[in-house]
């Protein structure tokens, strides 16, 4: 049981080195154990460095590093067992313009094999979805859903006043 | 496994039937504040048996009944479907498609009161069963395959060792 | 003391009704006490209605809509008895295009009588500011501070590497 | 009264002596994740006298200092200055500009040990003095006029009674 836990840990730690290394175009994270020993009566820590800095408790990070690491634990699991689908609301809230397109894009990828949902305003999420479903209400409390092909974002040309993020 | 559609009528600020179909790959959901948007992911966290009301951002379960809006009245009760695509057979049960539907229903003599009921395929099943096939399926929310609004530095955020058994369910 | 409180509480809700109104373009909101007779022994409550939309529980509106009501109740007091500054740090984070621009032009105009300082990556407030402070890093870990000529923003032509959204 | 202008020396990522010049109306501050912008609030706060590290973002005090980067040592001592323009003397001080000044220093014998001093106009004030004068001057952060980073959504969620003291401390 220990022996299976730790050959998995292994494999979700090569997962965030890589994943990371990508998306913050050179930094360095890796997640760690408490107890190595006794897995199951410690906590799994992680540590990233984003490039040009020191190592530091992940609680200093600013607000669009901690979600980029964050996003990355959770792709290291999907890429090492994927979820049957994910549904992701609003994750890029924090994330300046180019990592918020290198999200995208590895979402993208990482879709090929699983079903993902993201709700998002930006448009460098928008951009990589292989379709969109625009939500909007007509002063009457009611949602209705409308396809991309009405809403004529055909080449992902989102409309200023729905999103223009 | 994947899911095909999701259905609902009356959840929350969904009044008439809303179908939305679900294809493989990456939809993006978008729209205007306050449009509906996570209300669709509280649909989905619903559906698959969410037991708390909190995490819907309602206090009670019957608050997840639309609630008229400004023009109408209030609907009586709400019903969530999800259908997957169990070619796979990753839930346990021997059929290509599988629906389940979650209602809940506002007593008519009891103002509080509500029903909620649960159907797998159109078979009454107990919340408990529920839990069991998705568990085994491993269709659960212990993995952040679902983060809500505002979660999404919660894994940081989180002690390690809540941490360390998101691993733990997944070896 | 109970008197004194009352009158600002009421003047504090008049700017509440009003700013709330604009924000949300018809939507209606109010602050109440939980009691008027002894205020000091109760809370203050908020309640908001966007428009076409029932009066509910705070913690039902969406992210958008929270941001547009916790602003407009910071707002309201500002109206009323401005602090020197103010220092927001992203709180135009949820907001669709359409808020965060009404936002920006709302700070703008409370600016005319108060310093306030946005930290934000969105384009609608940055084009409502004064000056634009450019913060970056060159790979060593070290902060450098540039103003909007250097970045050449004359224009609020944001470059899109840095902010984009 | 405003802000006229902040110092900033070894803050977090601040290395080298960074004045930053601030004027009236609406300034605006931006750039890439990471690069420095809540550092400047949280500079802001530290030179106002926040107690804890928590809101900082630091485990302890000394964390505030420039840990060196990649490729420099740390820093021995780091310290902010705000200048106020006090012609309006909101800040009971017979001075038209008011400097605060806030330094933490490592203790060169005791690895964990720091000492933390405030000086207002090159004068050395207690801890307690600062937050007296500023809280007569309304110059605190209780009235949300400081909003951190995630914050923007605490004003709805704070509990009903702490949102009416906003008001106590205006009335
Ligand atoms: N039972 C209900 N009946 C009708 N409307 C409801 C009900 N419950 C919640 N709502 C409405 O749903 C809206 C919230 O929707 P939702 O959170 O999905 O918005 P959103 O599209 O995610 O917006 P944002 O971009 O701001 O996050 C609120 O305005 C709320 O009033
Ligand atoms: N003592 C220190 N020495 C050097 N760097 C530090 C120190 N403390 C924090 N930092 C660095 O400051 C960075 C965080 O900066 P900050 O939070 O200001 O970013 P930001 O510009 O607000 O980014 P975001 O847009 O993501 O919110 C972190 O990368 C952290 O490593
Ligand atoms: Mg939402
Ligand atoms: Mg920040």
């Amino acid at each position: 049981k220990k022996n299976r836990f730790l050959q998995v840990f292994y494999e979700i730690n090569k997962n965030f080195k890589e994943i990371y290394g990508i998306l913050s175009s050179g930094g360095e994270a890796e997640i760690l154990l408490d107890n190595y020993e006794d897995p199951f009566n410690g906590g799994l820590i992680i540590k990233a460095k984003p490039i040009g800095k020191k190592v530091q408790r992940i609680e200093a990070l600013s607000g669009g590093e901690k979600s980029l690491t964050s996003l990355t634990f959770i792709m290291s699991i999907q890429k090492y067992l994927p979820s049957p689908f994910y549904v992701l609301d609003e994750v890029d809230m924090f994330l300046d313009a180019v990592s918020a397109e290198r999200i995208g894009k590895m979402i993208k990828r990482l879709s090929e094999n699983t079903q993902i949902v993201m709700i998002s305003l930006r448009k460098a999420t928008l951009r990589e979805a292989d379709r969109i479903y625009g939500v909007t209400q007509q002063g009457d409390g009611i949602s209705m859903i409308i396809s991309k092909d009405i809403i004529s974002i055909k080449d992902h040309e989102i409309p200023d006043t729905a999103i223009g993020k | 496994m994947y899911i095909k559609m999701m259905k609902m009528e009356n959840f929350k600020s969904f009044h008439k039937k809303t179908v939305i179909p679900f294809e493989k790959g990456f939809t993006a959901v978008t729209g205007p504040n306050g449009s509906g948007k996570s209300n669709i992911s509280d649909a989905i966290i619903f559906v698959l048996g969410q037991k708390g009301s909190r995490a819907l951002r309602a206090q009670k379960l019957t608050d997840l009944i639309f609630n008229g809006g400004a023009n109408r009245d209030p609907a009586t009760h709400a019903s969530v479907s999800i259908v997957f695509d169990n070619k796979s057979r990753e839930i346990a049960i021997d059929s290509d498609e599988i629906e389940i539907t979650r209602t809940i229903r506002l007593s008519p003599n009891n103002p509080d009161g509500y029903s909620s009921n649960i159907y797998i395929n159109n078979k009454k099943v107990s919340h408990t069963d529920l839990e069991t096939i998705l568990d085994n399926a491993r269709i659960n929310m212990d993995s952040f395959n679902i983060v809500q609004q505002g979660d999404i530095t919660s894994v940081i955020e989180i002690g390690s060792k809540e941490r360390r058994k998101i691993i733990d369910t997944i070896s």
